[in-house]
This record gives C-alpha cells, structure tokens and sequence, in this order.
C-alpha cells in the first residue's frame, strides 16, 4: 500500500484542478520559496489529520480556499483526494478496508451562501463522517498526528520546546 | 495510565539511543525522565553528547545542527514505536552541513524500503539520494503547478543554474 | 513617548518599503501599526505580498522564505535606523531557495563598502560572493580551532568535498 | 574602524587561545555542525551586548567557560577581547574616544574559590566598569542590542513572533 497521488482542486495556492502523482521508495519536491511545497504537505495533513488549521497557517478552513492569486476570484468550493493503492497484500486481504484497487479519501469546503465554510467527507463516492473516515484510514496506519507528517519548523520546534511539553508528545504517542 | 507511559518510555528511548548512534556515530544520546517515579511531574529530555563533546554537554549548549539531529533521532525513535505506511518530511536539512543532511537522506533512503519517503528539500545532497523527483513552481500568477518531465537532473539543475551563472 | 514612537515608525517603515522592494522585486511590503492613534494599545505588522500573490494574502499564509525574507527586510531597515560600524549574521539563508539567498548575499556585499560584515553561512551562493572566508571545526576533542590557510576555494571545497564522493 | 581581531582564551568550545582574525569588507564564516561558529558570534554579544546569557544558550556566565572537551579539565578562566582599527578619521579623530591605533575591549570570568563566576572589563590594560565599556563603545555606534548582531534563530523568532513583541522591539530602537 502506498500513495498513488494528490488530486487537489483550488486548495490553498494550487487553482484550479492539479494531479500531484507518487511513486514507490524515496521521492524529493523541490521548488523556490513560496512555490507550494508546504501547502502539498498541508493537503495531506488536510485529509489525514486531526491537529487543527493553525498547523496549515489558516485561522479557519475557508482559508484553505484558493484566493484567486495575483489577479482571479477566490474560488467558493475546494476539495483533496488522496489517492492509495490498495491491492489484495499476500494473504488477499487490503490494508484498507476499501473494496477498490484505488482507494480514495476525499475531504472538500464550500461556501454557503452566508459566506461560512462547511466542510464534507467521502470514501470514493460514498459520503461519510469524519470520524468514519479517521477510523478507516487509522485502522491501515495512517495517522495525522504522531511524527509521520514533520510539517516546515517542527524538528525545531521538538528540539527547543520545554521538557514538558515533550514529555507530552510521549505520552500523545501512548 | 503511568504503567503505559513507562512502557512506551522504555521502547521509544531504546529506539532513540540507537538512531542518535546511526546520526551521529561516535555520539551517545538517551532519553531522561525528570521524574522517573512521577513522569507527569516532570518532563522529557533529550541527553545527547556529541561525537568529541564534554560528557557534561547540556541540551541547551547544542548548536542548531546537533539540536536537529536529536530532534530527528527522537522522531526516528517516535516513527518506529509504530510505523506507518508513508511518511512526509518537511524541509529538515534546514541548518544541517553536508555531513549531516546526508546521513538523514541515507537513513530516509534505507527506510524507504518499507515504507514511502516523501521529503520537501532544497538541498542538492538530498536530491542526490531520492529516487524520484517532483518540481513545483508558482509561475507569478500566485498559483501552483507541477513541472512535468521533472527527475534529478532537472531537480540538481535548478539550483545549479543559479551557480553556474555566478561562477 | 508617543511621538518619538510614531517617527522612529515612519522612518523604518519607509526603509522596510525599500528594503523589501530590492530583496523581492515586484513584491509590495509595508509596515502596520495595528492602532495607530494609541500605538501602544496594538502590534506592529508586517503586511507583504510576494512578487505574484494576492493583495489578501496574511503574513501568517508565507511560506518559510517568504516569512525570511519578510524579516530581514525589517533587520536592514532598523540597521539603516542608526547606522553601526559593523555587523554580523548567523545562518540567516537557512530557509532561502538559491534565488532568495544570492539576493541576501549580494546585498551584504553592496552594504559592505559602508560597514563590515560578519556571515555565518553553510551556503554556496554566500560563500562565493564574500571577499574573506574563515574556516573553523573542531578537531573531535571537543575543542573549536580556526582552519589555517582558508579562502573561497576551501570554503567551497568543504561543502563540495561531500558532493564529489557522492556523485 | 572595524573589527581587526578576536582573541579568545577558554571561552565556550574555544579551549586554549585562539585568534579569529577579520578584514574589512563582507567575510563568511564557515565550517561543520557544532564546530564553534556560533560561539564567535556569541564571543561578540558577551563583550558589546546587554542581552542576557540565555542568548548565547547559557544559565549563567560560568557556562561559558571552555569544560575541557572530550578529555580535558575545565578552565577556571576564560576571556573575550575584541580589537577595533581605531586610527584618526579625515578629520583627526579617532572613532572611539581611546588613544591608541588598535582599541582593545576585553571581558573576563574567572572562578572565584567558592566556584561562583565573576566576571571583569579592560580596555587596554586599564580596569574599567561594564557601564564605561559600554559608553565608550556606544559613542562610536557599536551596540549589542538592536539587530547588528542577528543570532542564530534570530530571523525566525522575529517573522514568528506576535505583532505585541514586534512593536516592542520597534520600541528599543526608539
Ligand atoms: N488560500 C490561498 N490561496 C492562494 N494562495 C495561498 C493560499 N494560502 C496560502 N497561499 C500562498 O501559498 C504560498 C506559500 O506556499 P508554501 O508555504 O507551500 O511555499 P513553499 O514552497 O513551502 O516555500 P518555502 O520554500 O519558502 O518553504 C504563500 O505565498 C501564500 O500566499
Ligand atoms: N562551555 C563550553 N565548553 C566547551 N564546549 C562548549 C561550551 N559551551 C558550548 N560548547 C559546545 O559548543 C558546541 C556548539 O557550537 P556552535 O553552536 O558554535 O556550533 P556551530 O558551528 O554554530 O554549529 P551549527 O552549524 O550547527 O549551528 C556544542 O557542541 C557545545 O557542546
Ligand atoms: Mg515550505
Ligand atoms: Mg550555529
């Protein structure tokens, strides 16, 4: 099982629909600042995390709306697809519990017509609730939380925070 | 809830010991408990000695690359308390030297045999070692795009390019 | 109080204006007082937008380089406040993609003619743009010593060294 | 003026006694992680600045000096001198108000018997209070505080920092 791709439509810098595709083993992104490397790692965090939107540097979800740029609209609806390859392991079981060679999560925000951000959850085509999501994904391994996502600062953070505070990333992990 | 705590301290910090040794051979690092009887009175440190450093070296005296370097060890040590299928790593050769930066890519390179590695990196030792290569640019219009037809070459080139004009 | 203040304000701002324009060229930066008639009630902002992005853009949507680049525009622009003899920064490219850092360096290099300046740096793109350069390791006991004999040739070599094996 | 030299004698990693020599100019400073680099720069705050020690990532000036390394003793002393070109400008004065071509600013701890840190000021050969040290060399624009002297992290805490601190830094400069 691995990441086959992102698919993101208008979140954060990337406008419009982009296909970001993954392969097996060890893959670098490289860019100049500002280019949106970061915001690939946030649409990860988007879909596979609990840690809140602070962590994406958004005050709120609505943030993560493409804002249109130099010289466009801000778009009104977003969403991210992460896409797994998901074939039967040798004992003919899937690491995902997803009967889809391709297994795909989405999440995805609109704005209502009172301008307030709703967010909304699916496996494939089917609608389902965050927590559904979370437990089907955490159930394979696939966590937000804990250090398999290092966003931008956080091995800094963890080597000048205070003893405390990392004694509680210990126990987050317990 | 202390029993589970102590038993997750236990393999996290033999975890930790050896990824300090794999960074920073010739160094020894441990994890400390301020308060082994009470570990939620106290905190959690990080005790490292660097290769050719005082035994009294505190963490506070560490520069900004052996401070990394622990920091990665502990999300080493972190990662193989229960590993994952993919993991992402977010521009943390930052303040390393060439030394440094290219153990951390060898050891993301050696891990990426049981797992997928994708790092964000500036750094040429890095795209060096990556099997794969993903080029994003904004092309100043503030939207984001991959670049096609990108691999190492291309990856090595962008930041050579800006040498070579220099030289 | 107040009025001494808002002058020292409107002098760096429009030094932080210039400085922000030179290190990122069609990008538009200024300073905010968030309460302007009670100064001391609010912050002080840093309200930029990179070459191509959207005038809404926050400081908190930057990205790592961007935020650098953001900062020292700030530092020149309180240095050119009350000009000193000499100056030294500490890894301040760390973040820098190639383009950022040559622009940096290269600025450190023009204000040179007026006062020394001192660079910590791990980078290519500053070591070749500085007249001297000064090397120091520790020698594995612990004990820091300066390289005899170092120039640009060696500086690069330091990092190189690494490259060549690699390659 | 400019900085001619530093002499450091058991001063953090700086075990024994070590010259920096600098130009005028743009000098870069180079070398492997944990080498000493940042304790130059450190060496510089300890003798212009007002900062505390934590800035150079101390609890107190006794962690400063040199602690002897993989296999030596620790020092029982240790001192920072900074030498300043110092000749007569165009106009016949010298920059900083001492008579001599080379100014030389030195700061020192020693370990007293009860093993407590006290620390001492020269310039030149003549004992001087931190206060005149600092006058003399504030006349002449050489500070420790403000941004003449970016630390390391320095550019990240201020891009990072709340815009209430940032508007207090604006008010030191004031
Ligand atoms: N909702 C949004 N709409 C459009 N652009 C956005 C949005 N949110 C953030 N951005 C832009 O994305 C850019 C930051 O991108 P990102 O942090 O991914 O850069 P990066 O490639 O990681 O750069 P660095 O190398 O400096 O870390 C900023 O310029 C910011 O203005
Ligand atoms: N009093 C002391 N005696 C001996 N060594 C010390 C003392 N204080 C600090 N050190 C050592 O100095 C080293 C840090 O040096 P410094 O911060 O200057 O490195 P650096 O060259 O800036 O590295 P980086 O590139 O990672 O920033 C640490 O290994 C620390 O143990
Ligand atoms: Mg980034
Ligand atoms: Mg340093």
């Amino acid at each position: 099982m691995h990441l086959l791709r992102i698919e993101l439509e208008n979140f954060k810098s990337f406008g419009g629909q982009i296909t970001v595709p993954f392969d097996e083993g060890f893959t670098a992104i490289t860019g100049p600042n500002g280019s949106g490397k970061s915001n690939s790692g946030d649409a990860i965090q988007f879909v596979l995390g609990t840690r809140s939107t602070k962590v994406m540097r958004a005050d709120n979800v609505g943030d993560l709306i493409f804002n249109g740029g130099k010289s466009g609209k801000q778009a009104r609806h977003m969403s991210v697809t992460l896409v797994f390859a998901n074939t039967p392991e040798i004992d003919g079981r899937r690491r995902l519990r997803v009967d889809e060679d391709e297994a795909k999560f989405t999440r995805s925000v609109r704005l209502n017509r009172k301008n307030q951000p709703v967010s909304s959850y699916m496996i494939g085509d089917r609608s389902v609730t965050a927590t559904e999501m979370r437990r089907t994904l955490a159930e394979a391994g696939l966590h937000g939380d804990g250090y398999n996502i290092v966003l931008q600062g956080d091995v800094t953070t963890l080597a000048t925070m205070t003893p405390h505070r990392r004694r509680g990333v210990l126990e987050e992990v317990a | 809830r202390r029993t589970r705590l102590l038993a997750v301290f236990e393999h996290v910090n033999t975890n930790f010991t050896r990824a300090y040794k794999l960074l920073q051979p010739g160094g020894d690092g441990r994890l400390l408990l301020e308060n082994p009887k009470n570990p939620f009175e106290g905190g959690l440190e990080m005790a490292c000695v660097p290769p050719g450093k005082s035994k009294r070296t505190r963490r506070s005296f560490l520069s900004g690359g052996e401070k990394s370097m622990a920091a990665l060890a502990f999300i080493f040590a972190i990662q193989d308390y229960e590993p994952s299928p993919f993991y992402y790593f977010d521009e943390v050769d930052q303040n390393l030297d060439p030394f440094n930066a290219e153990r951390i890519a060898t050891l993301c390179r050696l891990r990426s045999m049981q797992a997928q590695f994708i790092m964000v990196t500036l750094r040429k030792v890095s795209l060096n070692l990556a099997d794969h290569h993903i080029g994003i640019t904004h092309a100043g219009d503030g939207c984001s795009r991959r670049i096609a037809d990108f691999d190492r070459a291309a990856a090595l080139e962008l930041g050579e390019e800006f040498e070579k004009e220099k030289a």
